[in-house]
């Protein structure tokens, strides 16, 4: 099982978007994927069909009851595709943890006791892919993410404010791997949001090349109006517009992200 | 003095290129205006050619350590133009004030101080215009903001997500004005980064308008590629491209704001 997060404390970059999409592109190459929306926001819950309503089960109850994940799975209209909601109550989260012992790990521990259940009863792992889509901060949930994940993904978009970003999110990814996830690796670099015709777009790209040698993967996501549009019919890119350049992008990257298997 | 906070907990609408362009255009009409960077990631700082190192004068002295405001402001290449500047090192305030006493009301606080001091010493208030540029979310250093502001203004991306955190949004600043900020009043919403090509983005601007009727500026800001090429060179659109529909847009908001006087 991979455990993915895709991050950035940069808003509006395409976190969510890829979230969505890339975890609906593994599902058509006959993975099993649980994404996990990690976001008070809950965009994430909503671009795959799922309001949550107070008291039902989510990640909040994941993390502030000890609610098995297996409680709080959902379906989603990709086969393959499964969910884990978030609740608005999850912005109180940070505040409520605050002097919670471990409470960097509470979601590492929630998934390995999933992971844990499901071998007990049915010999296999739950899934071939988790992943996480996580606010626009390094706050705690954040942090959870990166404490729980075996890989982390950038999602950048290629604009000015970018770069500077940047630094910052390495340090945090570099001292949690020291300090709690030794086996976290930091797999790639997403550019999203891509439009070539932008001059400012080809040198963050070229910048993001430079900085991040063999990091950045091949393939940018680019700027394509059928993805902003999918969330609004609560549709992936797939459901929505198959044969868009968004739907071409996110299948690429689902196959290029499969190439590079893990250090297992 | 009218102070503002540019807020929403929705990443990358556009709250750091409205504060650092509302604030120049406010200046260009004889307004004395300063802005703070409220945002961990320090965007806006860099925006205007502001670096901080560390154990220099930034808002997070300011928050964590009493520094009087007066002592951290920076000019701008923007006569009328004044900044307090952010540092990397707010990202760990929220952590260090979780068990702070009136954690709420510290920018209030220092706010108040510096308008005292300012009074006892030219018998007159610093500025005539305080922008706070907020982070994506609705942590402390966004609450201390609208703690300390009189008038928010919520910028908006129209796009499909844009709609589903405001009523969050709403909540909060009425939870806030009940508890802490009797005064504290919504003046509008900025609908931004706004293509008026593009159906979905048509379709959330009369959204828009039903659910806030007579709150939503008459002018958006339009999607211009100079104001996303801005930041780059460390200038406001006006220095940057002042013919440009990005200037023209910010220039027509800070006079609708200028015209829609607070209720002092
Ligand atoms: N490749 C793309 N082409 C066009 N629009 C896109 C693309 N990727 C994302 N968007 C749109 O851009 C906006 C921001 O994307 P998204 O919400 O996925 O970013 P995010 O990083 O998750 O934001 P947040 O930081 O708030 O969580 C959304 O309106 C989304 O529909
Ligand atoms: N009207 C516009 N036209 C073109 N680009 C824009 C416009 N407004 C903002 N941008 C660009 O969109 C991106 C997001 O804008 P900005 O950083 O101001 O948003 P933000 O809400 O402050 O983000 P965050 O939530 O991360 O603080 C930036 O690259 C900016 O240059
Ligand atoms: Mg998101
Ligand atoms: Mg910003």
């Amino acid at each position: 099982m991979r455990v993915l997060a895709i991050i950035n404390q940069k808003g509006g970059v395409g976190k969510t978007t890829t979230v969505a999409n890339l975890g609906a592109a593994l599902a058509r190459e006959g993975q099993r994927v649980v994404v996990f929306d990690l976001d008070p926001q809950a965009n994430l819950s909503l671009y795959l069909g799922s309001e949550v309503g107070r008291g039902e089960a989510s990640v909040y109850g994941v993390l502030t009851e000890g609610l098995p994940i297996q409680q709080s799975l959902r379906a989603t209209a990709t086969e393959g595709l499964q969910l884990v909601p978030s609740h608005l109550d999850l912005s109180g989260a940070e505040l409520e943890l605050a002097s919670t012992l471990g409470r960097e790990t509470l979601l590492r521990d929630a998934l390995q006791q999933w992971v844990a259940d499901r071998l007990a009863e049915t010999g296999q792992e739950p899934a071939d892919f988790v992943i996480f889509d996580c606010p626009p901060s390094l706050g705690l949930l954040s942090v959870n993410a990166l404490v729980a994940a075996d890989e982390v993904m950038i999602a950048v978009q290629t604009e000015f404010f970018a770069l500077q970003g940047l630094s910052k999110l390495v340090e945090v990814i570099q001292l949690l791997r020291r300090r709690m996830n030794p086996g976290l690796s930091l797999t790639g670099i997403i550019p999203c949001l891509y439009d070539s015709r932008l001059k400012l777009a080809r040198e963050v790209l070229v910048e993001l090349r430079k900085y991040f040698p063999g990091k950045v993967f091949q393939n940018p996501i680019r700027t394509n109006v059928r993805l902003a549009e999918s969330p609004s019919f609560g549709q992936t890119i797939f459901e929505y517009a198959p044969d868009s350049n968004g739907a071409k992008d996110y299948q690429r990257l689902a196959r290029e992200v499969l190439g590079n298997a893990a250090k297992t």
